[in-house]
């Protein structure tokens, strides 16, 4: 289980949210305009936000944040 | 197991139910519009309800919240 | 295992039943015109039952509960 | 292994049938129309049995209880 | 592993046969007309025997019995 | 692992043959014309063989014995 | 893992072969025309061969013996 | 995982070769024209060398021996 | 689970971020242009970020970094 | 996990390199044009090279050795 | 999880890296023009380099390596 995320604009943030009872971001990766990061779910990360212009790949198709 | 969500607009909530007998909200996230949430069932959370308008994508296809 | 359910209307009921020799209603979860819920399949819930107006996504395909 | 039972008339019954040596009627839960079961095969039930109009959704493709 | 016997008449028997060395009917399902039934194989059925006009559906297809 | 067979003439015979060193027959079960088995291979029963005229569907597709 | 074998002549043979270091011919088991033997891989059988005119079918395709 | 082979001449040789450092012929099977041999990698063979005109199936498709 | 990378320019970086509670940069791989890296997912890297004019293929399909 | 190397002219070599922190050539098999081998990976060789003309069947598609 | 590489001319590196904290060469093949290597990812290896002129074929397409 992992994704893709293509930052397509500076300042892109793909923040981490601890597994668990409790939900807090635990890190937050910052992406300049051009640059993919690919992430899995794993013991620390459960869930995952992404704020900022972006391209996001996963199994289930590709989806564009912040656009229409 | 994970699903995305992509808010449409400010104050989207995407909020975890807990796993067992009891089912209470554990933790609601706040999504401002354009900003893409991926997460996944895990040991405290076996159901999701998602408020507010979004685009949902799953194993199943994609869904619009709110929309006719 | 999991599957999503859309209130096409408000006041739509997501009820779990009891896993095991008992089948009783354990939670009874309401949702308004346009909410969104995922649930999975647990160790408390082997079944589930939807009344009122909504759309129902599962890996064999969709289906429109009340509609003819 | 779950499947979908969806009520096309009111008074429609999906009955659990014991899983082991013996066959017996565990449950029998009523649907009203427009109504829809979710429901998995597990330790208890190994066999269910669907009496009234209903639509019934599988990974083998859908079928209509009832019509020819 | 489950199938799906939809009755084309009164009076379908859907026969479990035992797991084992031994292979003796443990159970005969009679169904109605219209009446539709869900049967997985388990410790206790290995095979199952199918007399009167049905439908089946299986993950090979469909298959009508009694029919040319 | 199971397979379908459908008899397309009375006196069908599906002859289950035993696991191990030795191959021997350890059940035939007789089938009348549109009588249908659904039938497993297991702990028991390693091979299968099937005598007089029948309609066969496996996952790699359906067989008429007899035939042409 | 299982295999179709169906007679296109009297006297086929369907052998089973010994696993292990050794390879011997362990059962060999005669098909009239038109019969046919569905059977596993099994403790004892990693290799088969056929002898006579017949059809099998795999999970990669049919094939006839005998043919050109 | 297995493979199939036919043999299109006289004196196909199907070449069973050791599993582990040293890698031997521990049997060579013999094909008359027609004659199909099914086989599986096991404990004793991680290896197979197919001489003579031959047909061999497997998952990545068919290849003929021998031909251009 | 792994990824393939090829760098289209000179000073491509593909960096694994640590496993656990911790995210930092553990490794930086520099790639010049027409070479390709193939990595997976490890006990040590549970994260990955590209810099970089590069070309990525995952199971979700193809992407760019730095277009449009 | 194996494939399959066809030889298009004499002494093609498939070449067995060794598993783990040493990479050497354990076992280097001859082919004559036209004769076919099946490989697996296995506990003592983790990478293969094929030297001369031949052709290789993978999951990932055919492709011939030495060809532009 | 394996993959395939051709060189398409002299001088081909096929670089392995070490699984772990620690990101190293341990290995580099070297393959001549037309020569094919079928690698897996192991123990030892969790990331691989290739330097020169090749095709490499992976489960999400097919690469060329040095070409626009
Ligand atoms: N701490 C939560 C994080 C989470 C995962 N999925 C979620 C869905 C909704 C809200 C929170 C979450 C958990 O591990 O379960
Ligand atoms: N606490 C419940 C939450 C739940 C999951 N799926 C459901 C379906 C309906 C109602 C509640 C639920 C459970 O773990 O089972
Ligand atoms: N308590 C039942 C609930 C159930 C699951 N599937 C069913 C089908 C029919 C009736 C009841 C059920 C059980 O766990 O088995
Ligand atoms: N008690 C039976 C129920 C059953 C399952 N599949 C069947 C098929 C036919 C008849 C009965 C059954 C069992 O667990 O095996
Ligand atoms: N008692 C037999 C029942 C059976 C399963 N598959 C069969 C095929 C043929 C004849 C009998 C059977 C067994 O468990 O093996
Ligand atoms: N007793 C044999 C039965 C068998 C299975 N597959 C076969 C193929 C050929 C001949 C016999 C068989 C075994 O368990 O292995
Ligand atoms: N005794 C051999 C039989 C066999 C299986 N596959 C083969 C391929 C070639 C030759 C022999 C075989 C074994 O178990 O391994
Ligand atoms: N003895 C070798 C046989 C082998 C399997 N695949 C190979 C590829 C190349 C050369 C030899 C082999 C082994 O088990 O590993
Ligand atoms: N240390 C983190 C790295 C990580 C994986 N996925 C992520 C998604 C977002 C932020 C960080 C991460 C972890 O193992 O979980
Ligand atoms: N000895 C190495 C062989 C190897 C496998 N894949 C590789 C890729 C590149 C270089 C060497 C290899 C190992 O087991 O890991
Ligand atoms: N030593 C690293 C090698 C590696 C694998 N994937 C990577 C991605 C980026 C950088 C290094 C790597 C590890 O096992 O994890």
């Amino acid at each position: 289980d992992y994704f893709v995320v293509k930052a397509k604009e500076n300042g892109v943030s793909v923040i981490g949210m601890t597994r668990g009872r409790d939900t807090r971001f635990h890190h937050s990766e910052k992406l300049d305009k051009g640059e993919v990061m690919l992430a899995q779910f794993t013991e620390s990360t459960s869930a995952v936000k992404i704020r900022g212009k972006a391209e996001v790949m996963t199994p289930f198709g590709k989806m564009d944040t912040e656009e229409e």
